[in-house]
């Protein structure tokens, strides 16, 4: 995350490969679910044995003595239709809930976020100086009218995605944060409204920055957890 | 410090059946895998053994899967231990440890019974301890040759079997991380230790964890794409060594798949020319070891193609990489380049969100066979002809009965697949609206509260 601080974002999970490396962030939807992007993986049949979730903690790499820290093998990927470049992770056994790891919530299908929600995106990824890169960090970012990101992009947005307003401080996502949240505020509520995908530059301070937008697959995230 | 289990090739999972004419003589004995070893080891007519896990439980036999009237079955609760002597097909050294089942000479000849004094007489007869078993080559003498026998030709008394060497039966390519042959010792010829041991040296390579990686008994292998393979090796002093192991000499294999625009899969086979990572920093040249020193050397990696500062993988990372020309970033993922589509071509298409396409498209996106609606297996259906009369759920075609927003969809054939959409696209111009625009009609249950406090006190 660049331009952002540590903070706290219980939800935030960190998925590290066999060498316990973190190389992507997801968001904990369900006690065994965690929802993250395509991109991370090589495949929809991809063998994850070895591959972990890891919550509760605000450090990348904790040292054994974190009481809070869970790690949790990922059981199973599903991948999610076509365009929506999101997967589902089954952990093999459910997390913990307490105050370090909490669920955060689907939004209703469809539902449109509207501009100018407060939203904060999170994640262990690169800093680029502007910040601590062995804590989560977070940052909070405007949501942009879909018309106007639609505008601004030229016409290139897709309804599968939504947009946050460049700021020009620089703030925004980068390597390592894909696959993480984009939380917006509802009903007093912290919702999973976007997912973090790789983009051309990271916090760009000239173009908006392109989420997928969770909403237009909320169904098929209930149906996978249904089956 | 080497264990008893080297001597030892394990099947997972499996277990030797042996005629029902042969009774077992010894009953099932308690201990570790490596206590049974030791009692094999030291028993004259033990030849393999069955580890019950579980119950840590022991089975010696006194044959293996090339004895006459036995065969392989699996087994779940069995770890099927045979003596490598009895299962190689090459030779360690000069052979004398060989008790393959070759019976041919290296002409080609029929090699004599050493029970039998015709057509030549000897003085090598069969004992329980000299392995001169049937009419096998052996090598009872220590001839540098290898193993050899007395032939059924009376002019020629004995001749070589020609066995290989282990090292050079099985070559290698590229960096061998394929490589999946028998040899057992480093290049300066220690012997490996077990990849499912950590004594003498705890390693992070289990096979379990890397289970695409061969990681079998004490074999050389190539788990994390060094130079060529390598192991942990009985000698306390010295963690890990790399093997001898012969390049394969016919051309090398081509890359399959090569992609330059995209990639599949974890882009092993990618050779495009991005050289930025996702955050426009300049990757480092594969050739050069600053600002960051490391081992890809181009020249040890050929069949990597690591050219100028491109984004490959040469080691099985999860995507193309590249180490960074920044000195505080050494490596990152070049995950910007896009994934090459890997869905089937659709020949139809559905209007709305397909609840009415009765077509008989029976595949899903991925390839994969539908499963019959009205089946219980692989996976047991929540919808079903029963529960939806209406919904024409016929055979295995693709159906849209709960309306799901993302077209047709079946039951997989796959079992870890329960549900997967199918190989059809929405027809062009088909979009549904989205809805809710005003939070006020929006409530959540049990989600999305956290502990304000710590977000600000952000330590």
């Amino acid at each position: 995350i660049v331009g952002g601080q540590p903070g706290n974002s219980p939800w935030t999970v960190s998925i590290r490969n066999r060498a316990g490396m973190h190389f992507c962030g997801g968001s904990l939807v369900k006690e065994q679910w965690v929802i993250s992007t395509r991109q991370c993986f090589s495949s929809c049949d991809a063998d994850l044995v070895g591959y972990e979730v890891q919550l509760g903690t605000l450090f990348k790499d904790p040292g054994p003595g974190d009481p809070d820290q869970q790690t949790i093998p990922i059981a199973r990927i599903v991948c999610g239709p076509s365009e929506s470049q999101l997967v589902m992770l089954q952990l093999a056994r459910p997390a913990t809930l307490n105050t370090r790891v909490a669920l955060i919530c689907l939004p209703p299908e469809r539902y449109i976020v509207p501009a100018g929600t407060l939203c904060e995106i999170a994640g262990w990824g690169e800093t680029r100086g502007t910040g601590d890169g062995s804590m989560l960090n977070v940052a909070r970012l405007p949501v942009l009218a879909h018309g106007e990101c639609h505008a601004a992009l030229r016409g290139r947005l897709k309804e599968s995605e939504l947009c946050t307003a460049p700021l020009r401080a620089g703030v925004g996502a980068c390597e390592g944060d894909y696959g993480g949240p984009l939380a917006c505020l509802t009903a007093d509520c912290w919702v999973l409204e976007g997912v973090i995908t790789p983009s051309r530059v990271c916090a760009r301070t000239d173009q908006p920055s392109l989420f997928i937008r969770v909403s237009l697959y909320a169904d098929w995230i209930h149906k996978v957890m249904k089956m | 410090h080497r264990s008893p289990l080297n001597d030892f090739q394990r099947l997972r999972a499996t277990e030797l059946l042996a005629a029902p004419a042969a009774p077992l003589l010894l009953l099932p004995e308690p201990g570790s895998a490596e206590q049974c070893a030791r009692r094999c080891a030291a028993s004259r007519t033990c030849r393999a053994f069955h580890h019950d896990r579980q119950g840590q439980l022991c089975q010696l036999l006194p044959w293996t899967q090339h004895s006459p009237h036995v065969q392989l079955q699996k087994n779940i609760h069995y770890d099927l231990y045979q003596k490598k002597d009895y299962l190689r097909d090459c030779i360690v050294a000069d052979g004398t440890s060989y008790r393959g089942t070759r019976a041919t000479t290296e002409k080609g000849l029929r090699c004599q019974h050493w029970q039998a004094t015709t057509p030549h007489d000897h003085r090598f007869l069969p004992s329980p301890r000299n392995g001169l078993e049937e009419n096998y080559c052996r090598n009872p003498d220590r001839d540098k040759r290898g193993p050899w026998c007395y032939t059924v030709d009376p002019n020629i008394r004995h001749q070589s079997c020609g066995i290989k060497k282990c090292e050079d039966a099985v070559c290698m390519t590229c960096n061998g991380e394929d490589y999946r042959g028998t040899v057992d010792h480093t290049e300066s010829g220690t012997e490996c230790q077990r990849w499912d041991l950590q004594h003498p040296h705890k390693h992070p390579y289990h096979p379990n964890k890397y289970p695409d990686k061969g990681l079998d008994d004490n074999y050389c292998r190539n788990p994390d794409s060094s130079e060529r393979p390598w192991c942990y090796t009985t000698d306390p002093e010295r963690e890990r060594e790399f093997c001898h192991i012969r390049l394969c000499t016919e051309k090398r294999p081509r890359t399959p798949n090569i992609t330059t625009s995209c990639f599949r899969g974890k882009g092993e086979s990618y050779r495009g020319r991005v050289n930025v990572t996702v955050s426009g920093i300049p990757c480092q040249r594969w050739d050069a070891q600053t600002p960051h020193r490391h081992h890809f050397v181009p020249e040890k990696y050929p069949c990597k193609d690591l050219q100028e500062n491109y984004c490959r993988n040469p080691d099985g990372s999860e995507a193309p990489w590249c180490f960074t020309s920044r000195p505080t970033i050494r490596i990152a993922f070049c995950f910007q380049i896009r994934r090459c589509p890997d869905e089937l071509d659709t020949q139809e298409c559905y209007h709305g969100r397909g609840q009415h396409y009765h077509g008989h498209i029976s595949k899903t996106r991925k390839g994969i066979t539908c499963q019959p609606w009205a089946a219980q297996a692989p996976h047991v259906p929540q919808i079903s002809p029963i529960t939806h009369p209406e919904a024409h759920l016929e055979e295995n075609y693709c159906r849209n009965p709960d309306n799901d927003s993302h077209g047709p969809w079946c039951y997989t054939m796959d079992p870890r697949t329960p549900f997967d959409y199918c190989a059809i696209k929405p027809c062009s111009g088909n979009t549904v609206p989205s809805i809710l625009e005003n939070a006020d009609t929006v409530a959540f249950e049990q989600c999305g509260r956290r502990d304000e406090r710590l977000q600000l006190k952000g330590r």
